[in-house]
């Protein structure tokens, strides 16, 4: 359970660097 | 996940929120929990990224649905970001707290509802932008009917094929995008017909004008000038309700 929060949080980081990317890629 | 790419973005992170919940609802381990001061930052600094960039894209679109759409996932994201940050502080002071865990379950799953509606948003304002080229095609199609001469047919075809063109990359591309088959066979199906019926379109304008200049066949000639008109644009209709199309249906699959 520990590795996985850090793990999580760490994929929930990418996960909103992908987001906001994919969004930028949309708007141009 | 209705496209491959919100699922390639949203399924890996879904899957390890829900592998937790389970173990964290089924493994009350007592043990005590790291601090998680550090990705929790790196975490809320990704967030803020992400709603700068969210209204930005609010502020320079047109979209008023994705005006309308997009600050509830964004606020929806911050406060699962906020939620984080508390859990990581109550575990600093403690680190067996579970209403910790419980506020980090909840921030996990909040930025990962509001991500998937922000994607959602997104998304579905990328189909309005295909479905306005969609309609501007209908627009062409309406005014077949005042095409009567051959000049006018010169300069029809040269507006139509441009349109014409950007309407089939946009849906063959988004077809593609889809990860429902049964969507995408519909979208394949009525783009095909589509493409069969520009030029039996071009060749019936054709052939009304001729008949328009005779005077013979006149009647016959725009009844299939019309019906072919009529199906060219009852394929973009179905083109359009398919592109909307988000949920599964079972019924289509059986």
């Amino acid at each position: 359970l520990r590795v996985g929060w850090e793990q999580l949080l760490t994929a929930i980081a990418r996960n909103i660097n992908e987001v906001e990317n994919q969004i930028l890629t949309r708007d141009s | 996940f209705h496209t491959k790419i919100i699922e390639s973005i949203l399924e890996p992170v879904a899957q390890q929120v829900s592998r937790l919940v389970i173990l964290h609802e089924e493994a009350e381990d007592g043990n005590a929990m790291p601090d998680l001061a550090q990705p929790v930052r790196v975490v809320k600094l990704a967030v803020d990224n992400l709603v700068k960039v969210g209204y930005e894209t609010i502020n320079g679109s047109d979209d008023q649905i994705l005006k309308q759409d997009m600050p509830p996932a964004l606020r929806r994201v911050e406060e699962a970001s906020l939620f984080l940050l508390d859990a990581s502080a109550m575990l600093r002071t403690d680190p067996y707290s579970g209403p910790a865990r419980k506020k980090l379950i909840e921030g996990s799953r909040g930025i990962l509802q509001g991500t998937s509606a922000l994607l959602l948003a997104s998304d579905e304002s990328e189909v309005r932008k295909i479905i306005r080229v969609c309609k501007s095609v209908l627009e062409y199609l309406a005014i077949t009917e005042v095409v009567d001469r051959m000049d006018d047919l010169v300069t029809f075809v040269k507006n139509l094929s441009p349109v014409l063109t950007k309407m089939t990359k946009e849906v063959d591309n988004r077809e593609k995008e889809l990860t429902h088959q049964v969507h995408r066979d519909m979208l394949i199906r009525s783009l095909d017909q589509v493409k069969v019926l520009t030029p039996v379109l071009i060749s019936g304008i054709k052939i009304y004008i001729t008949a328009n200049q005779s005077g013979q066949g006149l009647k016959e000639a725009q009844n299939s000038r019309d019906y072919t008109v009529r199906k060219m644009s009852d394929e973009i209709h179905e083109i359009i309700r398919v592109l909307q199309l988000t949920t599964y249906d079972e019924e289509e699959w059986d």
